[in-house]
């Protein structure tokens, strides 16, 4: 473990700390697309069906269990608990390509045509653009509440974070994973518009606003 | 590359 992967870890955990927090205390899920929350439980569940087979150690182990079941939860919320009509009007980014897209690319690009890897692979295909409907969301309304845009920070940083780790890993280790490095640098792409107006406005302590 | 096979990130 290096300090870049466990910084990484760190800012994904306080980004669904802050999801959790955000809608339990104002009792609503305004600006939060339920999309994306659908395509990061769809993420963490077809990535981590290794926890039943594989051990790595206590940390994955605990981290796995921990992103899939909070991953649930918030589903569960944004469901059950607050769900609200405007919401749902807003978020209309058409998921099943994505899905469909993943799917295809995990079939090409897998390591191994087993179920377990190519379902892996989809993972990484799929985290990479899962954060679109949220973006999408955030571009009809043209801004956002404060915890919202610190929630997608957070998350976007852990995926940057991660590219140091795999410099790290390949010098350290001799290890280059591919799949991970890729889907890791375009899902960081895609946040780069958003790092851009959090820096020049939230940062500075202003309102999330689009230009 | 055979490690590729081991995930062993989140």
């Amino acid at each position: 473990m290096n300090v870049f992967r466990i910084a990484g870890d760190i800012s994904h955990l306080a980004s669904i700390f802050i999801l959790i927090h955000q809608i339990t205390i104002t009792k609503s899920v305004q600006g939060i697309s339920f999309k994306t929350q659908l395509l990061y439980s769809i993420v963490f569940i077809t990535r981590y069906l290794d926890v039943t087979f594989r051990w790595v150690s206590l940390y994955i182990f605990a981290m796995k269990l921990f992103f899939i079941a909070s991953s649930l939860y918030i589903i569960f919320l944004m469901r059950n608990r607050f769900r609200t009509s405007e919401v749902t009007k807003l978020d209309t980014f058409p998921i099943v390509y994505l899905l469909a897209g993943s799917g295809v690319l995990a079939l090409i690009f897998t390591y191994d045509y087993s179920i377990t890897e190519v379902l892996w692979a989809f993972s990484l295909f799929l985290e990479s653009v899962a954060i679109l409907p949220q973006l999408f969301m955030l571009q009809r309304t043209g801004q956002a509440k404060t915890l919202t845009t610190h929630y997608i920070f957070a998350l976007g940083l852990y995926r940057a974070l991660y590219i140091p780790n795999w410099f790290y890993r390949y010098f350290a280790e001799g290890r280059f994973d591919t799949l991970a490095v890729f889907t890791g640098i375009v899902q960081t792409l895609i946040y780069s518009d958003f790092f851009w107006v959090y820096y020049n406005r939230v940062m500075k302590g202003l309102n999330f606003e689009l230009p | 590359n055979a490690n590729q096979l081991f995930h062993d990130e989140l």
